[in-house]
């Protein structure tokens, strides 16, 4: 019946289906999902893939059992400042990153089982008026936050077993920042979009901030998911939410610009527009190698080739309600689609 | 290398910045 309902719908005569449906996961305890992402996990000399789901109140680690069945392995509670969002940690063993607040962030945790004692645990790692995260190679941790009018941008690496090690702070812009993404190809390379829709290049060995680099007026409050440099020029994939619909483009959801650091000039390489005909606008989404899925105001779920600039399925909102988040799984996981009413489903997408 | 639009582009990119930006 889930299958039924959740049957994704293809574009321009495709005749595979590229998103399939797997399996389903339901809290029974919980009625809201806040965010889900995967997280490898060792127990037993046994190293998994595991799901986990953020309710506000607390957050869940889910093992597969058996083809397309999962088991709840523990429950954090945490206390009475709600689930945000998970922070994927790249190359992690048994760490859960997770960031807490009103609106914002304000603290950062991190969830995560003690072998010393056989006991799951959890520990402050950031407290503040934290704007954007993003969990970087290396067991680190990037986060820019304000205090009246100072900005921080600070790095933060753990040990294997979840301590903080001393913090590395980076040379903040003056604009506040509003998400990160690693360079791909240039090692200690980090970029970062802006309030002022400006793309920022910092070297995150010394923390020199680089260079600034203005997205352009006509997309205003980009936000960066992926970003490579080849061929000496900068591919900073940005989304759109309030970019407004245009006869050349349709409705873009993501675009893929080109800077010349050296420079800082920048050319639109592809646009990802909304489905035709499709009402609606990008709400939130994610990017993983050259794809891309985004919850769209509909309650759908849209999946974009990047490398062709074109919608290859839709998942639409079924008479279980509209579709909350979306993100890619880790190691081929697939896609991970979460519904208001705290359900996971997982698809294949190939 | 360049482009008209971009300008003149350097593969080191990264370490040409990083020698030329304040400490």
């Amino acid at each position: 019946n889930e299958a039924e309902q959740s049957t994704p719908v293809l574009f321009d005569g495709l005749t595979e289906e590229n998103l399939q449906f797997v399996s389903k996961l339901k809290d029974s305890s919980s009625s809201c999902a806040v965010d889900v992402s995967t997280v490898w996990w060792e127990a037993a000399g046994c190293r998994e893939l595991c799901v986990v789901t953020a309710c506000e109140n607390s957050v869940s680690l889910w093992k597969p059992l058996a083809p397309d069945h999962w088991g709840k392995v523990y429950t954090w509670q945490l206390g009475e400042i709600p689930v945000i969002q998970i922070i994927p940690l790249l190359d992690t063993c048994n760490l859960i990153c997770i960031a807490l607040g009103n609106l914002e962030i304000g603290e950062i945790r991190l969830l995560l089982h003690s072998s010393e004692n056989d006991s799951f645990k959890q520990s402050l790692v950031k407290t503040g008026n934290i704007k954007a995260v993003l969990g970087l190679k290396d067991r680190r941790l990037v986060s820019s936050s304000r205090s009246m009018q100072e900005q921080e941008v600070e790095v933060v690496s753990f040990s294997e077993t979840g301590r903080s090690k001393h913090g590395q702070t980076l040379m903040p812009p003056e604009e506040t920042v509003l998400a990160f993404a690693e360079v791909e190809g240039v090692k200690d390379a980090l970029v970062g979009t802006t309030a002022v829709n400006s793309i920022v290049v910092w070297n995150l060995r010394t923390g020199q901030l680089l260079k600034k680099m203005h997205v352009g007026y006509s997309y205003p409050a980009s936000i960066c998911h992926r970003a490579y440099s080849d061929s000496g020029l900068l591919f900073v994939v940005l989304s759109h939410p309030h970019a407004k619909e245009s006869e050349s483009c349709g409705n873009p959801a993501f675009r893929v610009i080109a800077f010349n650091p050296k420079t800082a000039r920048s050319t639109g390489v592809i646009f990802s527009s909304l489905p035709p005909g499709h009402a609606g606008r990008y709400v939130e989404g994610e990017v993983k190698d050259a794809l891309a899925a985004a919850v769209l105001s509909s309650g759908a779920i849209a999946v974009w080739d990047l490398l062709l600039g074109r919608c290859t399925a839709l998942l639409p909102p079924g008479p279980a309600g509209g579709w909350a988040l979306v993100r890619w799984g880790a190691a081929g996981a697939g896609l991970l689609a979460g519904r208001g009413d705290g359900s996971v489903c997982l698809y294949r997408y190939a | 290398c360049s482009d008209s639009d971009l300008g003149p582009i350097s593969l080191n990119w990264f370490e040409e910045l990083s020698s030329e930006a304040p400490p």
